[in-house]
């Protein structure tokens, strides 16, 4: 800019018009970036690469591997089904948690995973051990009893989440998940947020749809 | 950090995205498709000297130079306009021997503009 006397770009009180330096901006980019990847020029291909040779050459970068996991593997075929928590009975430290899923979303369908989400205020460098079951109704039984449980380490404040086993997945199927939430004291129960509108835990449940979705053409 | 807008003449961050195909470089470089090569520019009046900046950055060592071709011209105190955060750019490209490159550059690209 002393050339053309013109004011710096980053001196006290300069205005900059963007369109008459675009030039001088367009060439410290080339020179930024050549630089940067330590060439003198841009390289000239002396035989130009069509488009079909380079997507071969990506996926091969890819690997043969990952091809074959993705045609295994069809997102196209699976989708997320959120259900936020109804908090139900509770008592000093312990919380009956409800997820709902209806028919059409989960009901006879392959479940795949399932997650629970959910948010801890910890004050700072506290820690803490929470305990979650998954509930399930015994033939024969009115009552609720817990058939396997989570042990958790939580240490700090933020979203959690725990991936449940078979039965939850189970029970998803079914439409219908039970959990209790068991923590150490009441003081530590007061740290999980159970309620308000923006930190309610939910059950993420990655679906499949299962046969009953496709249509077979005998 | 603030980004620029029309009239606004507080240090902030001036966006300025480099079209690839526009400088004619888009045959040699696969991805992406451009590079923002955003700046950061305007003042900084005393009282907002001081505000969060790094001084090791590309940006940085251009201005310090201009600084000091033009430390007679310069009025005025403070502090200089310079960028607060940065990201790296990721650039897939051919080499002479049309190998397929992929290097990621450091610090190329301005997320933001501070004071210091």
């Amino acid at each position: 800019n002393l050339q053309t006397g013109s004011s710096c770009p980053a001196c006290w009180g300069a205005t900059f018009d963007l369109e008459s330096q675009r030039e001088l901006l367009l060439d410290l980019a080339k020179k930024s970036i050549l630089e940067k990847l330590h060439l003198s020029q841009r390289p000239t291909l002396s035989q130009p690469v069509s488009r079909a040779a380079l997507k071969t050459a990506l996926q091969r970068l890819r690997g043969p591997h990952r091809q074959k996991t993705l045609l295994e593997h069809d997102p196209t075929q699976e989708y997320e089904v959120i259900s936020f928590a109804e908090t139900g009975l509770s008592s000093i430290n312990q919380t009956r948690l409800d997820f709902h899923f209806s028919d059409r979303a989960a009901g006879g369908t392959d479940v795949r995973q399932v997650r629970l989400m959910f948010f801890v205020q910890l004050p700072s460098n506290a820690t803490q051990t929470l305990n979650v079951r998954v509930l399930v109704l015994r033939p024969y039984d009115t009552n609720l009893t817990w058939t396997s449980q989570y042990p958790l380490q939580v240490d700090a404040s933020g979203w959690h989440q725990l991936v449940l086993g078979p039965e939850a997945r189970a029970a998803c199927s079914q439409g219908h998940l039970s959990l209790e939430l068991v923590t150490e004291s009441q003081a530590a129960h007061g740290s999980v947020i159970l309620g308000g509108f923006s930190h309610r835990p939910f059950v993420a449940a990655r679906v499949r749809a299962g046969d009953k979705h496709r249509v077979h053409r005998r | 950090g603030i980004d620029c807008q029309e009239g606004s003449r507080m240090c902030c961050r001036q966006e300025f995205f480099v079209d690839f195909r526009e400088i004619g470089w888009h045959d040699w470089i696969i991805q992406p498709e451009g590079y923002a090569m955003n700046f950061c520019t305007g003042q900084c009046p005393l009282h907002v000297a001081g505000m969060p900046g790094i001084s090791a950055s590309f940006h940085t060592a251009v201005l310090n130079l201009l600084k000091a071709n033009t430390a007679v011209g310069a009025s005025g105190g403070g502090s200089c306009c310079v960028p607060t955060a940065r990201r790296p750019l990721s650039l897939l490209y051919y080499d002479r021997d049309s190998n397929i490159v992929k290097t990621d550059i450091p610090d190329m690209a301005v997320e933001a503009c501070g004071c210091s």
